[in-house]
């Protein structure tokens, strides 16, 4: 399973 | 995190802040625009979903929840509260307008195909013209008082600051969001003429009609 992006901004 | 991030992060915090506090000291809502607010607790509830996905930093979910416990504070007195100060005849913007077509755009320009990442795009198309009631409102009853005129304002160099939070990330770290981009430039464009008028009229100590 390749990599989520995880978003950090708001 | 870089200062344009973080600046826009606080003139965000402190757009919220001055509209609580105003319709607190004042014990009224007039002049602001209920269906904005509903919309802007809708994209804070899409977008925060991940708050029970994934842990990224005590900041980033602090400021999440303060977030989305002020956007629904800020309903709660205005509807129920101060109802009787809600200036309702003056607030007609049919909110149907933004949300059908921004949930259509959400299902078609999407990262991927899941619900969480097509509430995630949902909200930023949303916010983007969230505060379209508000400035319907504004436009529509001619004029905005001081402390309305400097939310506004803070409001919108929020994402303002986020596009050069987003060239600066570009550079340094190649990160690039073509959604949001976009998204952020149409909320920032959204916000110019009052931008204008906000200098060149409030901030000389006018009222802004």
């Amino acid at each position: 399973d390749e990599a989520e992006e995880v978003k950090d901004e708001l | 995190m870089n200062i344009f991030r973080l600046i826009g992060d606080l003139s965000h915090l402190f757009a919220i802040l001055i509209l609580l506090l105003k319709i607190w000291k004042t014990r009224s809502c007039a002049g602001i625009s209920g269906r904005s607010q509903i919309l802007f607790a809708l994209v804070f509830a899409t977008r925060y979903l991940d708050l029970f996905t994934h842990f990224i930093s005590l900041y980033n979910t602090l400021m999440k929840i303060f977030y989305l416990c002020s956007s629904f504070g800020t309903i709660y007195l205005m509807y129920v509260k101060f109802k009787a100060t809600y200036d309702r005849n003056h607030d007609t913007f049919r909110v149907e307008f933004l949300l059908i077509p921004v949930a259509i755009l959400s299902l078609i320009f999407n990262h991927e195909f899941d619900v969480l990442e097509i509430l995630w795009t949902f909200s930023i198309y949303l916010e983007s013209v969230a505060i379209l009631p508000q400035l319907f409102m504004v436009s529509k009853t001619g004029e905005a008082e001081s402390i309305t005129s400097h939310y506004l304002f803070a409001l919108g160099a929020y994402r303002g600051l986020y596009i050069l939070n987003w060239i600066y990330r570009y550079y340094t770290e190649g990160f690039f969001d073509l959604i949001a981009v976009i998204a952020g430039i149409v909320q920032t464009v959204l916000y110019c003429d009052f931008f204008y008028l906000y200098i060149t009229k409030v901030l000389k100590g006018k009222r802004l009609t």
